[in-house]
């Protein structure tokens, strides 16, 4: 995309980087990404995930880890979770997870920088980038400064999130980033108690957001209470609700 | 807060205004925003509705309104939906809805400011500014630029959420900005043909996230599917199921 890419920390060794991508929030970007990490993990790769959501770090509250990273000569060393996945986010550097971080565009965009040239991920197959909503800083400098193979695309069913998410697929293409595919989450849920599949948010519409922009289409996941517990309780690693999500590696 | 706030355009008389923010995306912030615009304008005042979220803009899709705003020598007048609410939002000035916005936060604050010193919004008595999630750009503009009266939190379920809705809290409080309370969205949804109440994302918590934030709670949103296709509709205007939110006015 003709930006000159920043080098990697000297000791690490990256196969392939990802990154997950919506334009709208609270679709499941952090979701996704961690359940291609836990997937790829489970196959014997080795995961890394970089959050690049500075101001809304999620990942170590799904994985259920908070130790501050290890500041070594060679850099700031990437935490592992317990199954093995390297992870990186501002909330490991915070004292509490729950304070904000008041920061604008050029700070944002510099902690991105530096998740990529300062921290020591080791030697990784694939380095997992969640990506904050918007069309801005976070996947701006992304895009420009990390050597992305591609990114995948979350949805959910609504016309509304669909518009938004449109949005950020054509900023891949207008930085000439391949885009794997399209995830549909929240597809729908079964109700517990007599089994109907009910849509809260309107019916599938993934497959045709996804033709519509010359996308594959990866799948759909539904709305699954067990995932969002596992989640709170920092337990990811143990939900094995999601389908091949692997497709991608 | 003790930063000098933005004279409005000299055509502007507004008596309140109110932003909604959440720090986490996807909750239902634009949402809130709209209905509590709508149910005020209802009740006979003049409402408008300031779309700072520059790169992930649902306003007018909502409203279902996509006329360009006309620019006149005093500025730009802020287009009117169905039922007489003024709207501004970056999407009114593109000439698609789904074009990205690939602005760094320079801009983006800068696109804010000029929604305030630059649209004209007429007579109103109260402007609610619909923030984008995280604790950057647009909600600092926002809270250091505009004479902002109070914040209404916008919440869901999951503790992850709550984590993340806590840093935008801590967020008001840091810029001595009044926070009216917390609406908790999307906390159950009824099964349409057993009734069983099904609880997605987890039991409700936003009565206690609010009690812990030393927050007032203003009250709890189901998941509706009729909402969802209001605003996929752009029929957000029709719709008449939500409860009190204009407890606030
Ligand atoms: N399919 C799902 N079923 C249940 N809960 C989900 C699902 N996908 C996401 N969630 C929950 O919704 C919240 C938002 O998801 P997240 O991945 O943080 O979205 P994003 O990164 O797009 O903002 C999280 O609390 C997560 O646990
Ligand atoms: N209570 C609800 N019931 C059904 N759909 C909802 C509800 N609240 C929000 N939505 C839908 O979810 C999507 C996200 O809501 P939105 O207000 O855009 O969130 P945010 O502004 O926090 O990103 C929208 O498509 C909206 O129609
Ligand atoms: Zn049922």
């Amino acid at each position: 995309s003709g930006f000159t890419k920043l080098p990697p920390n000297e000791l690490n060794h990256i196969q392939h980087v990802i990154a997950v991508m919506s334009g709208k929030g609270g679709v499941g970007k952090s979701s996704v990404t961690a359940l291609i990490a836990v997937e790829a993990n489970r196959k014997g790769y080795r995961c890394g995930i970089l959050d690049a959501d500075i101001t809304g770090p999620s990942m170590p509250k799904m994985f259920g880890i908070s130790q501050r990273p290890e500041n070594t000569g060679f850099g700031l060393i990437a935490p592992e979770t317990r199954s093995g996945i390297r992870l990186m986010s501002l909330n490991l550097l915070l004292d509490n997870e729950d304070a904000p971080v008041i920061w604008r565009g050029p700070l944002i965009a510099s902690a991105v920088r530096q998740f990529w040239t300062e921290v020591v991920w080791g030697d990784l197959d694939y380095l997992i980038v969640d990506l904050p909503p918007g069309t801005g800083d976070a996947p701006l400098t992304v895009m420009q400064s990390l050597p992305l193979d591609g990114v995948v695309i979350v949805s959910s069913p609504q016309d509304l999130v669909g518009m938004v998410v449109a949005k950020a697929i054509k900023m891949c293409q207008h930085m000439n980033i391949p885009v794997f595919g399209l995830v549909e989450n929240m597809s729908f849920i079964e109700c517990p108690k007599c089994g109907e599949k009910i849509y809260p948010f309107g019916r599938p519409a993934g497959d045709s957001l996804a033709q519509r922009n010359g996308l594959k289409f990866l799948g759909a996941l539904p709305i699954d209470p067990a995932f969002a517990q596992a989640c709170d309780r920092g337990q990811i690693e143990n939900y094995h609700g999601a389908v091949g999500l692997d497709v991608l590696l």
